[in-house]
């Protein structure tokens, strides 16, 4: 994207492929951009950096910067869902990690009973974090190992507890419904809130929207994590999912070790996208 | 959907002759709208629209169509030339052990596919060996051979800690085995690290695989084509998988793949139960595309 003086169609037109680009979704894009053009004349934009500074602070705003941090509102149990493979087991690894660093307590509720090693890859993430899992057999009830966390956590009142889930595709009505009983599960034994996070992957397209809805009206969520930014893609499609449900982005996953877990920044994140 | 909304852009259209310049520019916005909805990467959408339009404009609109089913027809033939013939097949030089090398971004589902290829190849009457390539994901090389111990194949897992070493040595025990084919799973990797692509690079040089293939998320956006640029240059690669078919992802990432890199796209996962892996129809996909 060119940054010199001009505002001329090309830069528009680029500005419109930038964010296209980094999955904001088309449609949203030309409401973004028209708007955008509209301020520059108002306001007597001087340049394309004195717009891009301007898009960056509309698109920052989208978030909520005040929101309570929900992993930090202890004693909480957190239930960490979303679709195959978008970082959750890790997230959750992650996330004990760092509340344990802050000497909070924490519990693990392995409640992928489903996958292959899911069972395997949670112990190893509490065994580093420092932490104890709860867990049952591959192939039990999710809700019973829900159950069993949700009993341990009301015993040992930890800070923190926090249930990983099979990863499910938002379009399996079954396995949407597990994942209610889940939750019904949660709320009805603990004594602790309990809150919901969709874990989603920044490379995720226009379908993540699709995802978010689906989940969120599923489950009422309470949060996202974006994971994956890491890579080249922008994450773009959390503009849209916030845009429609309003909720924080508590935290974003920026690498595979322990240590890639990092506070969700407007400004930095908004500055991103634009490029 | 695209088909609705173009009936509404050729509503005014009384339905012989040709179309005009202004007939088609609306018809074009719908189709790009359509093409970004599902994730094709815009460059890609550019020049496919641009390659449709030359379609489009003066063509015949048939006694037997609407301008809009007209249009519709040419988008639906592009796509599917597009995303290639159905003819796509795992190709071995007749060197035994035949070697086939997975990778891709993490979490695109490279180790279920490695177990669905396996038992593919096992009842095309083959004798696979999958070998645990992933050293770094916390129980990768648990989950391979959870799988393997699923559908009854052996899994090599090797005591190095070198995935190199590990699939040459792969290699070696397919042949004291008896294996004929070699599946070997590798890590989830990002074709920005250098480190990690070049590991890559050196599996491939170090075991000649006949087929690399790329496993691809179904619900990736435009990024799927940064990504697989990346690991064409690098790695190579021979195909495509393209995996979570099963949900509602349109799948334009796949197009965008194959597209910019020419590779064929060559299975398409559709479940996580290891029988889910179908061959590619670009047919069904370029109408999936369109929504
Ligand atoms: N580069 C990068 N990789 C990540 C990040 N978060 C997770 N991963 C990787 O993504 C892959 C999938 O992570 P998992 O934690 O197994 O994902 P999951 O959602 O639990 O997967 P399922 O339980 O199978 O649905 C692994 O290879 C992780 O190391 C991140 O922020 N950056
Ligand atoms: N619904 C569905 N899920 C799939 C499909 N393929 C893989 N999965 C799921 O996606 C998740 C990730 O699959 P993996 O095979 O672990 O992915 P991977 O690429 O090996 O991940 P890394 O090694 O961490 O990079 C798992 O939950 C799989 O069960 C598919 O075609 N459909
Ligand atoms: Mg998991
Ligand atoms: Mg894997």
């Amino acid at each position: 994207l060119r940054k010199g003086p001009d505002l001329d169609d090309e830069f528009w037109e680029d500005l419109e492929d930038t964010l296209v680009g980094a999955d904001i979704g088309a449609t949203a894009v030309t409401e973004i951009v028209d708007r955008l053009r509209d301020s520059a004349a108002r306001q007597a934009l001087p340049d394309a950096a004195a717009v891009l500074d301007h898009l960056a602070g509309e698109l920052a705003r989208e978030f909520d910067s005040d929101a309570a941090d929900l992993l930090a509102e202890g004693p909480v149990v957190v239930l960490v869902v979303g679709v195959n493979g978008t970082g959750k087991t890790t997230t959750v690894g992650k996330i004990a990690t760092e509340a344990a660093r802050a000497g909070r307590s924490v519990l693990l509720g392995s409640g992928d009973t489903y996958r292959a090693a899911a069972v395997e890859q949670l112990d190893i993430w509490a065994e580093r974090a420092g932490v104890p899992v709860v867990r049952r057999e591959r192939g039990a009830d999710p809700a019973a190992v829900t159950f069993d966390t949700v009993k341990q956590a009301n015993e040992t009142r930890p800070d923190l507890t926090l249930i990983d889930t099979a990863g499910r595709l938002h379009t399996s009505a079954d396995l949407m419904r597990e994942l209610q009983k889940v939750q019904r599960i949660a709320k009805r034994e603990s004594d602790a809130p309990v809150r919901s996070l969709l874990v989603m992957d920044a490379t995720t397209g226009q379908n993540g929207l699709s995802q978010a809805r689906e989940f969120h009206a599923a489950l009422d969520l309470d949060g996202l994590v974006l994971t994956k930014l890491d890579g080249t893609a922008k994450g773009g499609i959390a503009v849209a999912v916030v845009r429609e449900l309003g909720l924080p982005i508590v935290r974003i996953g920026v690498g595979e070790s322990a240590d890639d877990l990092k506070p969700f920044v407007p400004d930095e994140f908004a500055r991103a996208l634009v490029g | 959907n695209l088909s609705q909304r173009l009936q509404t852009v050729f509503a005014g259209l009384t339905g012989k002759g040709r179309l005009s310049d202004a007939d088609v520019d609306a018809a074009m916005r719908e189709i790009r709208l359509a093409l970004l909805e599902a994730d094709v990467n815009f460059r890609v959408v550019k020049e496919f629209v641009a390659r449709v339009r030359e379609r489009a404009v003066g063509a015949d609109v048939a006694k037997s169509l609407t301008p809009g089913q007209t249009v519709i027809r040419i988008v639906l033939e592009e796509l599917t030339e597009l995303l290639g013939g159905t003819d796509a097949r795992l190709v071995f030089t007749g060197r035994i052990p035949g070697v086939v090398m997975l990778v891709g971004l993490q979490g695109s589902g490279k180790t279920t596919a490695s177990a669905k290829l396996a038992n593919l190849m096992r009842k095309q009457g083959k004798r696979p060996l999958l070998v645990a390539g992933d050293v770094y994901r916390p129980a990768a090389i648990d989950q391979l051979e959870a799988l393997g111990r699923e559908l009854d194949i052996p899994v090599y897992r090797g005591e190095s800690s070198d995935p190199v070493e590990i699939a040459r040595a792969g290699v070696k025990e397919a042949v004291a085995q008896m294996r004929d084919v070699v599946i070997i799973d590798t890590a989830g990797r990002l074709h920005v690290d250098e480190e990690m692509m070049t590991e890559a690079a050196r599996i491939k040089d170090a075991v000649r695989p006949d087929q690399i293939l790329m496993v691809v998320d179904a619900m990736t956006g435009q990024d799927a084509v940064t990504a697989a640029q990346a690991f064409s240059e690098r790695v190579d690669f021979d195909a495509v998988i393209v995996t979570k078919l099963d949900g509602d992802a349109r799948g334009g990432a796949a197009l965008s793949v194959k597209h910019v890199t020419g590779k064929p796209i060559m299975f398409a996962g559709v479940g996580e139960k290891l029988d889910a892996l179908e061959q590619f129809h670009p047919d069904r996909m370029a109408k999936r595309i369109l929504g």
